[in-house]
């Protein structure tokens, strides 16, 4: 099984 | 002040229409060189962003910097209600409640204005720094919708492989399997119909089917799409507009 990521793992708050 | 006609509405349709069916509240950030937007989908998963440059209007004029908190599903009915011809103008005072969204069919003359209440919405703006790419391929967009759409029916994922020659999208469900393999090419007649790719680094990566199926949608906004893909961040998928991008970022799926 593969697991998806969220996108906030990778972009920090403006 | 807010004043920021589109030539014909049917540009702003297709904008909201390449992303509203993954994300339904979103900030739009308006500033004197244009109109920004970002928005993540329900599952964290899918970062979508927009930018709309000036030159990409007939004419924009934004004194003071102004967020219209706007729902999507809203706005679509709006937009549906002018032609695809008509120009169409977004007006907003400094501190609205409102939009104002002006259709106006110069031939006939006939002018129709509605108004979209404004919404507060609480929402994070990620700062998207330019990220290093092992591979990027520039394609044309209905060729990359047809695949993902036709590979997506037998599986929940979707393989995409780069090597130096090749392009290789594969899926393998319940049902069956499938794969599209694809090479670069020029074409001199239609560039638009060419491939291109540039690889420093092979990859191999698998995507969740529906978000690339989100992704696709925003095919209608150009002609082309851009994929940069890469092992570490999240791929980057582009469609240019005349002054300005869509852009969604989707992670890769990794093994356990």
């Amino acid at each position: 099984m593969a697991s998806q990521p969220t996108i906030s793992k990778f972009f920090a708050k403006a | 002040m807010l004043e920021a006609k589109f030539e014909q509405a049917s540009l702003f349709k297709r904008i909201i229409d390449g992303f509203k069916d993954c994300v339904q509240l979103v900030n739009f950030q308006c500033k004197e060189d244009g109109i920004i937007a970002q928005a993540v989908d329900d599952s964290r998963v899918l970062l979508v962003s927009l930018e709309i440059g000036k030159d990409a209007f007939q004419e924009f004029r934004c004194d003071h910097p102004i967020t219209l908190g706007m729902d999507l599903n809203s706005l679509s009915k709006i937009l549906r209600c002018g032609n695809n011809t008509d120009s169409l103008t977004l007006i907003a005072d400094d501190t609205p409640d409102s939009l104002l969204l002006l259709f106006e069919d110069t031939k006939r003359e006939r002018i129709s204005e509605y108004s979209l209440k404004l919404m507060d919405i609480d929402a994070d703006f990620l700062k998207i720094e330019e990220l290093q790419y092992d591979t990027t391929i520039m394609m044309p967009s209905a060729d990359f919708s047809k695949t993902v759409r036709d590979l997506s029916q037998l599986s929940d994922s979707l393989n995409i492989l780069v090597t130096k020659e090749t392009i290789k999208f594969v899926t393998d469900g319940d049902i069956g399997s499938g794969s599209v393999i694809m090479k670069p090419f020029i074409d001199m007649e239609n560039p638009d119909e060419s491939i291109k790719l540039e690889m420093e680094q092979p990859v191999d990566l698998t995507f969740g089917s529906k978000y690339l199926l989100d992704i696709v949608k925003g095919s209608a906004l150009s002609n082309k799409i851009g994929i940069r893909l890469s092992s570490e961040a999240p791929a980057l998928f582009q469609f240019d507009l005349t002054s300005g991008f869509l852009q969604f970022f989707l992670a890769p799926k990794f093994s356990d």
